[in-house]
């Protein structure tokens, strides 16, 4: 849910202020690629309506905000395209190969499912890097990225919840240490996030 | 039981 709040709130700043100023393209592309990679079984593993339904509005809404910042013509102009520099492969290639190396079954799907995994945890670093280069960052962007911080918190806690109580729940080492690394990415801007709440001050990082 | 490849999260 707060995932998906978070996406409401980049679609509203885009759709309301039609600009996508401070947002960063590349970790939208690099979203859409972990959901493609992921929801490989969206047709195959039925889990539940709710899941299924999920799952279309994260792959939809990406591609959404994607043809919004590259084709829409008035928020293709706000674009940052000097300041979001940080190049894909980058993250890609180590993602990839260390799927191939860490992995909990050798199969397409499940390889490409780890990839997802290991780069969903990193794709905030080309947005972390453009916020630092912004100098206003607006409230709704803030909070775009908080929440798209605080989903991956909250697995964590959910994950300790379904471990203890849960009777079939198996140890999901590569999920959990990703998800980690994935919420210790996020601990400066959260620092700086409630800081500048608590001040009542706009947002902003440290050069 | 739920195994790893049986993903019900997101």
């Amino acid at each position: 849910m707060t995932h998906l709040a978070s996406i409401c709130l980049l679609l509203l700043k885009i759709h309301t202020m039609k600009s996508c100023a401070g947002v960063s393209l590349k970790t939208q592309e690099l979203y859409a690629l972990v959901f493609v990679t992921r929801y490989l079984d969206l047709f195959s593993n039925f889990v539940s309506m709710y899941n299924t339904i999920m799952k279309i509005i994260f792959l939809s809404s990406t591609f959404g905000i994607i043809w919004y910042m590259r084709g829409h013509k008035l928020v293709r102009q706000s674009y940052d395209k000097e300041q979001d520099t940080f190049r894909h492969y980058f993250l890609v290639i180590p993602c990839m190969v260390l799927a191939l190396v860490i992995h909990s079954k050798f199969t397409l799907l499940e390889v490409l499912w780890t990839f997802s995994i290991y780069l969903e945890a990193v794709a905030i670093l080309p947005q972390l890097v453009l916020l630092q280069r912004t100098r206003n960052i607006d409230n709704l962007t803030g909070n775009y990225i908080f929440c798209l911080g605080a989903y991956r918190a909250l697995y964590l806690l959910n994950w300790i919840y379904r471990y203890f109580m849960e009777k079939n729940y198996h140890a999901q080492w590569i999920t959990w240490m990703a998800g980690m690394i994935q919420t210790a990415i996020y601990a400066d801007f959260f620092y700086y996030y409630f800081k500048s709440w608590k001040k009542n001050e706009r947002l902003k990082l440290p050069a | 039981h739920l195994t790893e490849s049986e993903k019900d999260e997101l």
